[in-house]
Parts: C-alpha cells; structure tokens; sequence
C-alpha cells in the first residue's frame, strides 16, 4: 500500500485527477444529487464550480480534447437536468446560476486570453489552460446561464405574484390616513380571507430571503441587481395593472398607501445597498400612478401639471386614472368630463403606444459582468461529504 | 508554465440544443 504523505499546499497545481469511467459518478454527485439545502450550505460559494473546471483543468493538462468535451456536455446537461426536475425550487435555480457563471468566469480567467488576466496572480496565470482554447464553449455556457436566469426569473414569479396586489394594493397600514373608505364600494377580502393576507411585510420578508439565498450561493453582485431591478420592475407593473382594472384602488387615500409601500420599498433597497440597480426607476409609472390620485384634477393649471408630471405613464392610463378616481368624502368630486378632456387634448402629440396594461411577462436583457476569483485554485479542497474521493488532487 | 509561442486548439462545441440530443442515448441507457 502507498503511504499518503499530506503534501503541501504549494506542491498542488490546482488540478483534479478523474479517470474517464468516474465521469458520470462526477456529475451524478455533484450536480444531480446535490442538495443546496443540505450539504451545499456548508461549502465555499461556487466550490461545485471550482471543482468542474479543476477537473477541466486536468483534461486540458493531458491533452485528452475527447475527455475535456465529455466533461462538458455532462456538465452542461447535468445543470439542465437538475433544473428541469427542481426549476420550480428558487434555492436550486440560485445555486447554479450562480454556479454556471462561476464556471463561465473560471473558462475566461484561466483562458490564457491576456483580456481576463489582468487581475490574476502570477501563479493564476500559470493555471490557465495549456492546449485548448474553449471559446465556444464558454458561448454556449452563458447561454446556459440566460436560460436558468430566465428561469429563476420565473420561480421568483410565481412566489412572488400572489403577495403583489394584496400588499401593495389591499392592505391598508396607514389607517389614520385611510380609515375612510370610498363610498358605495364594499372591501373585497373577507374576514376569513384576511387571516391569510398578504401584507407588505410578506413582500419585504420575500426579497429579504430572495438575496440572502443569492448571497449564501455567491452570486455576482451585479447578477443580484439585475434580478432585484426585475422584481421591482414585477411588482410594479403587477400592481399598476391592478390599480387601473380596480376602481376601489382610485382614490385620494390608496395614492397615500401606495406612496408609503414606495418608500418602504426604497429603504429595502438603502438597506442592501441596491439605490443604484435600477430598481427604484422601474416603479417610477406606479408612483406618478399614486401622485396622479393625490393631486388636484380642476383647473387648466392642473392639467399642465398633471401632463409635466406623467412622463412614464401612457395616455390612456392617466385618462383611465382619472376616469376610475372615486372621491372619498363629501369635500372631493369626481374629475369631470372637461378636466379629461382637456388631458386628452394636451397628450394628443405625445408619439406613444395605446397600451393601457405594462407587460408583467417583460423580461430585461441579462449580462453577466467578468467577475474573477482571487481565490487560488491549489488551495482548494474536497469536503468528504460531497462524496468524490475518487478524485486526486494534482 | 505553457509556453506562450504554442497557439491553443478551438474546440469546436455544439449549441445547446445539440448537446442535448447527444444525451440522450446515455438518459436511455440510465435506470
């Protein structure tokens, strides 16, 4: 038997050692059957990740193109197997977006291409491939990554789409405000179904524990903007549609409660650092929405106002707006027919589409931003519980 | 250290969709 001496960390190169037949155990262990609720939780971000492109690293080393191209397409399937069986799981999507794009930064940094060397160590740069150049593959590996952002997309969706109109909309926390309700329309939730409303602390809690997953997972912080700009950009639209299909939404008091879960909205943001993603912006055509219920809607003075102010809202929203506003005490009226009309004469040049509803399905382009990792490839190591000791660290 | 004059080899890959028809005699052959 040979004895295992431990070897020291600068004696390794960063590689790991597979034999050909160990493939599908590779992946079948590390892809498939990994939990990133169970033993995924202890390991360092994008370690699956690491671990893929040091065994790469080897094929490359041997010059076997057959065994770098296997490894690969298993990889590369596996991930879209996993998610076709757990795409509706958002920690499984997380994890291997996050994962897919560490693997697509590793293919870039240690490409030998001198465009991602720039941050790299020496010993970085002596880790870089030696025989092949991977560029089409790395195409087709952030095509992966689109597609499983698209999916996460989803996943966070449909999690999130059930809280949308009850906490920004229904919910009413400001009472002192809103106690008032409009005149002739009855409360549309039940006693029975008020136990399991929404509120907008469930929509607050929900992004909370979104971000924390795509932090624990180790996703790119500008990955994670991009995805809190299209949640934003979800409850906005969602809500806004809402508002111009519900006239008990119109009134002078949900402008102030929906003004109030905008700025609650924005302190999330402050509070992790997201001012700057575009988040805020793309609710910018709900908060004219909610001005456009507390101003005055009288004078020609007002119309002027009301057009300067509505820059992201179409035409046929303000007019639908103001067509739903219901009064809700004795001292307000309803926006006359004139007040509109003279709206309708004011927006007539505006170049503009005749949509009424925003796109809740729209989906903003991704990119993923190069990230490179500081971390040094030798000094990785392999967690017994990921059950790959038939790999030899090189 | 590789040698930097020894220009690497381009792997052609296949897209996507390819890849996964590849697959499928090996999902065929699994339980």
């Amino acid at each position: 038997h040979p004895v295992n001496i431990p070897r020291r960390e600068k004696d390794f190169q960063g590689m790991l050692e597979y034999k050909k037949e160990d493939e599908l155990k590779l992946v079948k262990n590390l892809i498939l059957e990994l939990k990133p609720r169970g033993v995924a939780v202890n390991l360092i971000p994008g370690l699956p990740a690491y671990i893929l492109f040091m065994c790469l690293r080897h094929a490359d080393y041997v010059n076997d193109d057959q065994k770098v191209r296997t490894l690969l397409t298993s990889t590369i399937n596996s991930i879209k197997k996993i998610l076709k069986k757990r795409g509706d799981d958002f920690e499984t999507v997380s994890f291997w977006l996050a994962n897919t794009c560490r693997f697509l930064h590793c293919l870039k940094q240690y490409s030998g291409d001198e465009a991602f060397m720039k941050h790299n160590t020496q010993r970085q740069n002596e880790h870089c491939l030696s025989n092949f150049d991977l560029a089409e593959y790395r195409q087709v590996i952030s095509d992966l990554a689109i597609q499983i952002y698209q999916q996460l997309i989803k996943c966070m969706e449909n999690i999130l789409q059930p809280m949308i109109v009850s906490g920004m909309l229904e919910h009413e926390t400001i009472q002192g405000v809103s106690g008032v309700k409009p005149t002739g329309l009855r409360k549309r939730t039940s006693s029975i179904a008020d136990e399991g409303t929404y509120t907008l602390d469930s929509i607050l809690r929900q992004l909370s524990a979104f971000h924390s997953t795509m932090c624990q997972h180790g996703t790119d912080p500008e990955l994670i903007k991009q995805v809190v700009k299209q949640q934003f950009y979800i409850i906005g639209a969602v809500t806004l549609n809402n508002l111009l299909l519900r006239k008990d939404m119109c009134s002078w008091s949900k402008g102030m409660q929906i003004r109030y879960n905008v700025s609650q909205l924005e302190e999330w943001l402050r509070d992790k650092g997201l001012m700057t993603c575009g988040a805020k912006e793309t609710l910018e055509p709900l908060i004219q929405a909610a001005q456009l219920l507390q101003v005055k809607k009288k004078t020609d003075e007002d119309a002027e106002a009301i057009c300067s102010m509505c820059l992201a809202l179409t035409t046929a929203q303000i007019v639908k707006v103001l067509n739903l506003y219901t009064p809700v005490n004795e001292f307000e009226e309803r926006v006359s027919v004139a007040f509109i009309r003279t709206i309708q004469t004011r927006l007539r040049d505006r170049c503009e589409s005749p949509q009424l509803l925003m796109d809740t399905k729209m989906i903003y382009p991704v990119t993923f931003p190069f990230s490179p990792s500081s971390l040094a490839l030798e000094t990785i190591q392999i967690p017994g519980s990921l059950n790959l000791a038939f790999l030899t660290r090189v | 250290p590789r040698p930097s004059s020894r220009p690497r080899i381009l792997l052609k890959a296949p897209t996507l969709a390819e890849m996964e028809e590849m697959n499928i005699s090996e999902e065929e052959e699994s339980p």
